[in-house]
């Protein structure tokens, strides 16, 4: 997966934190006191749809190339900048009845980004 | 608010200003986390928690180890701490009451293994049997109906542990859990349990999300 750096337009890893204090939510999460949800942004032009390093699986890659040569496909090469990759997140949180609830969720951190 | 100068790099319309773009991300973030957490909305606290009761009750939990990491294909799986309410207490009796969101057990939620955590204080050299005696409510004429008991031998003050069987599995699942602990054989001068801000018992519990949430990808 490629970090979003600068002005670059190719599908890319933002990173973005969501801090529990900021959205009101620190009285009823324990912990963590936010977490790096991150999300994917760019586009995957035809010649990076096709490479199997950038696309979500080798397959994809397989399916864009095929997609992008039977259809005309818009600007973006009819493949979109999608997770790759995802991480789970342990919370501690109080539920209505004021007990304490730890709950392990997966995929909810993205990890890395890639064309589909 | 869109930008008419700039355009979205992932869909090629019209791009946000930083603000709007940052309001909607942190929007999908609430709504994600109240998904998976099968919330409708989130929870709004009517009984604070005392922070020494917080962190006793947080030595008890048992989380994955660290660095361990979920295999994606897992089922969720929750523990929970449920701080008993004590009002209908004596000195010969402490009845517990523990409560479940109706939303998280309806929603199939298999209670997999609970235990009860409670605060002795003895006398030095004293041994006391407590009898525990699990009961619930029925709904229709709010009775309470014995399902099962406990016999334990207490010899020392301090935290102890009692694991709890299906039938206190069962009475979480229907939302409500009522135990009674009785000192056996012996006059109190005054309640054994204690029940203070730092001692306050309270009920662990570890929840898999049952089969009715499972989506089976074909």
């Amino acid at each position: 997966g490629i970090e979003c750096q600068g002005g670059s337009r190719m599908c890319c890893r933002q990173e973005f934190f969501v801090d529990f204090r900021e959205i009101g939510w620190h009285d009823w999460i324990i912990q963590p006191e936010g977490y790096t949800m991150n999300f994917c942004t760019g586009q995957c032009p035809l010649p990076v749809a096709g490479m199997p390093g950038i696309a979500a699986s080798f397959h994809t890659a397989v399916l864009s190339l095929l997609k992008a040569n039977s259809a005309a496909g818009p600007a973006g090469g009819g493949s979109c900048c999608v997770p790759t990759a995802r991480r789970p997140l342990s919370l501690l949180y109080y539920d209505r009845d004021s007990n304490i609830v730890k709950a392990d969720i997966p995929d909810m951190v993205v990890e890395a980004c890639g064309c589909s | 608010i869109s930008r008419a100068d700039s355009q979205c790099l992932a869909c090629g319309g019209p791009a946000l200003d930083l603000e709007s773009q940052r309001e909607l991300l942190l929007d999908l973030a609430k709504r994600s986390i109240l998904d998976k957490l099968h919330l409708s909305q989130r929870p709004t606290l009517s009984r604070p928690v005392s922070r020494a009761v917080l962190r006793n009750a947080l030595q008890c939990l048992h989380g994955p180890p660290q660095g361990a990491l979920l295999e994606t294909d897992r089922t969720q799986e929750y523990e929970i701490i449920s701080f008993a309410e004590t009002g209908l207490s004596n000195i010969n009796q402490t009845r517990l009451d523990f409560h479940f969101s109706p939303e998280r057990t309806a929603g199939g939620m298999e209670i997999q293994q609970a235990s009860l955590m409670f605060f002795v204080q003895l006398l030095p050299n004293t041994t006391w049997t407590l009898k525990v005696r699990v009961l619930v409510l029925d709904p229709q004429d709010t009775n309470l109906t014995l399902i099962t008991q406990h016999l334990l031998e207490v010899d020392a003050s301090g935290w102890h542990q009692l694991f709890l069987g299906p039938e206190a599995q069962d009475a979480c699942n229907q939302g409500h859990l009522i135990l009674e602990l009785v000192p056996e054989g012996q006059v109190a001068q005054k309640s054994v349990i204690l029940d203070g801000a730092a001692h306050r018992p309270f009920m662990t519990a570890q929840v898999r999300v049952g089969s009715k949430h499972q989506v089976h990808r074909r």
